[in-house]
């Protein structure tokens, strides 16, 4: 996303 | 990693065995609503659909896949299996479900957390559709009135996942500066005030031990 981070939550 | 999420993912994951030991082992799919299979299922495709290029870590990666796998499992034994059919409540099991799907993908196209990324829209599509995805199974409970013990067990459980999610959010926001996640929150919130009213009746019915049934007024 917008923030840089892989989405790292279920 | 902290302890509400993963007390979280555990939760979540005692709702699919139970609905699997229900569904697979009791072959009774009696009081189980296919439409929220349904839309679990397209939740959990699509949100891991980045399983073919992200990797955020073994646990991560295994449990995408498990969420992938039980919602697909339940779909194809309540679609196919002989005694499941028979048992399933295709009458009652009637929410129109084209008006949760139809704005969800609309508002996954137009707020989301990157512009650019089909994925993101994607991402964010199964974030709103999974807040709603429930509303068919608690329809179906509501018409039926009196709810079995391992339904009620369940539904308990996917509430309760989505409840200590909530708090591992707060927890994330005061640890790490960098958190944000806005629709995440927004939709946690309306997720787990769905069950809002159900938890009451749970807690009403099993105050006097886990296997009085739960009777929805």
């Amino acid at each position: 996303g917008s923030d840089g981070a892989v989405h790292d939550e279920l | 990693m902290n302890i509400f999420r993963f007390l979280g993912d555990m939760s979540h994951i005692l709702s699919f065995l139970l609905l699997l030991h229900k569904i697979v082992g009791g072959k009774s799919a009696a009081g189980i609503s296919l439409r929220t299979a349904e839309m679990y299922a397209i939740v959990f495709c699509t949100r891991y659909i980045d399983l073919l290029w992200n990797f955020a870590s073994l646990y991560n990666y295994l449990l995408k896949l498990l969420f992938i796998g039980a919602s697909l499992t339940i779909v194809y034994f309540m679609r196919y299996g002989p005694s499941q059919k028979a048992t399933y409540n295709a009458d009652e099991d009637a929410f129109p479900v084209q008006y949760l799907i139809a704005p969800c993908a609309v508002l996954g196209v137009l707020i989301n957390q990157d512009h650019s990324s089909p994925f993101e829209m994607v991402w964010a599509f199964s974030i709103y559709l999974e807040a709603v995805a429930i509303l068919p199974q608690l329809f179906l409970l509501q018409k039926q009135g009196e709810v079995e013990n391992l339904t009620s067990h369940y539904v308990f459980a996917l509430g309760a996942y989505r409840a200590l999610y909530l708090l591992n959010w707060m927890f994330r926001f005061m640890t790490e500066p960098d958190y944000q996640q806005r629709i995440v929150w927004l939709s946690g919130l309306v997720q787990t005030a769905l069950y809002c009213d159900f938890f009451y009746h749970y807690y009403q019915s099993k105050k006097g031990g886990l296997n009085k049934s739960v009777k929805l007024p």
